[in-house]
């Protein structure tokens, strides 16, 4: 059975943690990875790089300070007519309880700061959407800090665990956080709206989720602020106890 | 009691453990994650090597094996009491984890750390 999928072999022991994670998590068999999933694929892959090696042992200079990290992509984007010499788009991120319990440490968005579309230079930024009060920022940003990242010359990694912790789940266990991307033209010229068709809001912004296993941090839960509690998942009180 | 035991215990001996070759040992061993028919979500690394312990569990467990006192008397009780009770079986000590990279059905993209993968020391228990 050589290459061939084991969904029958994994599901006579549907119990075990990495068993378990397989039979949800992997997509079926006849669906193939993309061959290009674009930048956030890139973009891991570099992270990836540089938390462990061509064999995948995680290094032991890591400083990714999370045990798994998940790329969240936009669900869609809503471009708003352009207002003077900026650009929005509406971006919606669908937050999703986990099976297994992990605990967020850790949450930013990653988008590009400097965007180049045919010949035009845009400055790029990020903000929360906020009904009813559009220029409001980041709760985190208005005591000055965190400031946003500077990950290299394209990409731009903000901090929002704040942020995110302070949405509450929904009676089904989803969330959805909404963000605003926003450019501005830094050459003026053409409408935005020229240059901005076709382009994915893929391309452009993503989220980072960082969790910890819960059992691993047990001892640590009680050092975390009170609000990072509430990631913990459905089943982590049964597993505090049996960690006790 | 205990006197009467180790008196007759006899030393560690070739013909009763095998070969020296044959004795519990972790091995190398490398798999394609294409070979374990998950290579469609997993894309990173393309390798994996989870090694694996073989081989005979001699009858004095000396201490680099790493055995717990248990094994050490089930040994005993297979030599002097009851065959049928079986002698400790060869099995991973240690193991260090594996970093895996792999797209969700979601289409989220995941690096993850998953303990326990790869085996990287064998004992006798």
């Amino acid at each position: 059975n050589i290459g061939q999928p084991s969904a029958a072999l994994l599901a006579e022991a549907p119990t075990l943690p990495l068993i378990r994670k397989l039979l949800e998590e992997a997509p079926h068999e006849q669906q193939r990875k993309p061959e290009a999933l674009g930048h956030p694929m890139q973009y891991m892959l570099e992270l990836y790089q540089r938390s462990a090696d061509a064999h995948g042992h995680p290094r032991e200079n890591r400083t990714i300070g999370a045990t798994m990290v998940r790329l969240v992509r936009p669900l869609a984007n809503v471009a708003r007519p352009v207002r003077g010499p900026w650009h929005i788009q509406t971006l919606d991120f669908s937050l999703r309880l986990n099976q297994v319990a992990y605990q967020l440490v850790r949450a930013t968005v990653v988008y590009r700061h400097q965007l180049h579309l045919a010949g035009f230079y845009l400055s790029c930024h990020v903000e929360p959407w906020v009904q009813k009060s559009p220029t409001k920022r980041f709760p985190s940003l208005e005591g000055g800090s965190p400031m946003p990242s500077l990950i290299s010359r394209a990409w731009t990694e903000m901090d929002i665990t704040q942020h995110v912790q302070q949405r509450p789940w929904n009676h089904k266990g989803l969330r959805v956080l909404r963000l605003r991307f926003m450019c501005q033209q830094q050459n003026g010229g053409e409408s935005l709206e020229l240059l901005w068709h076709g382009t994915s809001s893929l391309d452009t912004a993503f989220l980072l989720l960082y969790f910890n296993d819960t059992y691993k941090s047990v001892q640590k839960a009680k050092l975390l602020p009170k609000g990072l509690e509430e990631f913990m998942e459905k089943d982590s009180s049964l597993l505090l106890q049996r960690a006790r | 009691r205990a006197g009467n035991i180790s008196s007759k215990i006899p030393g560690p001996s070739q013909e009763h453990d095998g070969p020296k070759s044959n004795q519990c040992s972790l091995h190398h061993f490398q798999v394609s994650f294409h070979q374990l028919g998950l290579d469609h979500w997993i894309i990173a690394p393309n390798l994996y090597t989870p090694n694996y312990c073989k081989g005979a569990c001699p009858r004095v467990l000396h201490y680099g094996l790493n055995s717990p006192n248990h094994a050490v008397i089930q040994n005993l009780v297979n030599e002097l009491v009851d065959q049928s009770v079986p002698q400790p079986s060869c099995v991973p000590y240690k193991y260090v984890p594996i970093s895996i990279l792999l797209v969700e059905a979601n289409g989220s993209i995941l690096y993850k750390e998953y303990k326990d993968m790869i085996a990287q020391s064998c004992t006798c228990r």
